[in-house]
């Protein structure tokens, strides 16, 4: 048995992919 | 009536949940943040698994640890790594926990110029979303309002507060120890959300604690060995559950030094240099000291001990070179004459009055007196002064001449003062032996004439053992000598 390769499809990501956010 | 209560796992009621808590003590020296598969993995945007990078650091327990971008393996937010800034939020405000140089935990929002403090930096820093408990309260309402851009995030990001999934924390308790936290899950199945794993942590007797990446990334890894169950299905069978390659870890690993090596100058023992020698301070062995007075100030401090300046000698550099010596180490011999004292440090001679030259041993030329005959004598006759006070007293400085007559000569037989006083000095001696001459002839003339002429001169003469006609005539010779 080797370490397979994840499909990354257990996402839990809390803001959107397109990041808005400005710095302050 | 015979079918059980079954409860809907997402309303809040009790189900069970498989996790890990980790407590470390003394997290300054047991707790690294790291880069993916080492160091340069953030500026390399690398993504591998917790175990890979674990074990290449010799990690005791490692979790993942700050967000990442999926798809470019970007490392978001600031992260500092063993004291390198490797990664930088630029002023967005999320949850941050870190460890600044003195040991001090820091837990919640920081500003970019706290985060690069450079008189009490960072040596530990990692960005999550979500402070779960400050100061053992829990913090989610108020960090929904720091963290969200409520105007286009607001769904998004409610729902990652609120959503079970497999969850991972990091924060620490009252005692100062770091605590690591996950669970297991699956978004939306299975896991807690936020707000049951900060209440949770509270129980535990967390006081301050920050949330770290989740779902699918959320992997625990014990001496280099995948311990959980991660979400994330395997893409050869999905029957199968991979851990996925991830950006930083959290590490918890045997204490270590900072520096590891001790700079070179001491071992490590549980976190704690032991500095090699008896000069090597500190608590990296970067310091040379060598005791209290450190060399006296006349000396270096090196790590063999004090190096003392020229003039100075023993173990701290107190005392001064003992007369007739000077130099480094006292290792020279002064040459000074007369008296004179030697400066320990140069060897140069200070003489005493009426000496002069690199060793005083000559004396003052005419006309010179006092330390090194650096003053002139002022006396109106044009006489020299007496070469240690500079009096101008006439029979000190002929008796002076007379001592030295030879030097005068040598010296100053060209010069017109030093003659008139020798003519002066001669002259006087020959008056006072003319004097006791006249006294002398004065003396002899009234004593032969005591004697009234009863005297004669008889000259001794032999020859051949025979005596002269007139001894012949006056008998007994010896008598005839009367005078």
């Amino acid at each position: 048995l080797s370490t397979g390769v994840s499909l990354n499809d257990d996402l839990l990501l809390p803001y959107p992919g397109t990041r808005t956010r400005l710095p302050r | 009536d015979c079918q059980p209560v079954r409860n809907d796992p997402r309303n809040g009621s009790k189900r069970a949940v498989s996790g890990h808590l980790t407590v470390a003590t003394a997290p300054l020296h047991s707790f690294s943040v790291l880069e993916p598969g080492g160091p340069g993995g953030c500026a390399a945007r690398r993504l591998v698994t917790v175990e890979e990078t674990a074990r290449a650091a010799g990690c005791l327990v490692a979790q993942n640890g700050g967000f990442f971008h999926m798809s470019t393996g970007e490392c978001l937010g600031n992260i500092v790594s063993n004291g390198d800034q490797v990664s930088s939020s630029g002023g967005l405000q999320n949850a941050q926990f870190g460890i600044r140089q003195d040991g001090t935990l820091v837990t919640g929002y920081l500003s970019e110029e706290e985060v690069l403090d450079t008189k009490n930096p960072f040596v530990q820093l990692v960005s999550g979303v979500v402070w779960l408990l400050r100061n053992g309260r829990v913090y989610i309402n108020e960090s929904e309002e720091t963290e969200c851009d409520k105007t286009q995030e607001t769904g998004s990001f409610s729902k990652f507060v609120n959503v079970i999934s497999a969850r991972t924390a990091l924060g620490h308790d009252r005692e100062g120890r770091l605590v690591m936290f996950h669970v297991d899950g699956q978004t939306e199945q299975r896991g807690i959300n936020l707000w049951e794993m900060a209440e949770f942590l509270r129980k535990q007797g967390v006081v301050n604690a920050i949330n770290l990446d989740g779902g699918g990334s959320a992997t625990f890894v014990v001496n280099g060995t995948l311990a959980n169950y991660p979400s994330d299905h395997c893409l050869d069978d999905d029957m199968w559950r991979c851990p996925r390659r991830i950006s930083t870890v959290v590490c918890v690993h045997e204490p270590r030094c900072n520096p590891p090596d001790c700079n070179g100058h001491g071992t490590c023992v549980q976190g704690i240099c032991h500095c090699t020698g008896d000069f090597w301070q500190g608590a990296d062995c970067s310091i040379l000291d060598c005791g209290p007075s450190n060399c006296s100030l006349h000396g270096l401090c090196t790590e063999t001990g004090c190096l003392c300046d020229a003039g100075w000698r023993g173990s701290n550099c107190s005392q001064e070179c003992a007369n007739g010596s000077f130099g480094v180490g006292c290792a020279q011999k002064c040459q000074c004459e007369n008296g004179a004292a030697c400066d320990p440090i140069h060897g140069t001679c200070a003489c005493l009055p009426g000496f002069q030259g690199d060793t005083c041993a000559e004396v003052c030329s005419l006309g010179w007196y006092g330390p090194g005959c650096h003053h002139a004598c002022k006396c109106e006759s044009l006489c020299p002064c007496d070469p240690k006070t500079g009096s101008c007293n006439l029979t000190s400085t002929m008796h002076d001449i007379l001592s030295r007559g030879t030097a005068f000569f040598k010296e100053f037989g060209g010069e017109r003062t030093a003659w008139l006083c020798l003519t002066l000095a001669l002259a006087l001696l020959l008056l006072l032996s003319a004097a006791a001459n006249v006294t002398f002839v004065l003396g002899s003339r009234t004593s032969r004439r005591r004697l009234d002429g009863e005297y004669a001169y008889q000259p001794l003469e032999e020859m051949n053992g025979e005596l002269h006609s007139l001894e012949k005539e006056q008998g007994d010779p010896t008598c005839s000598i009367k005078d």
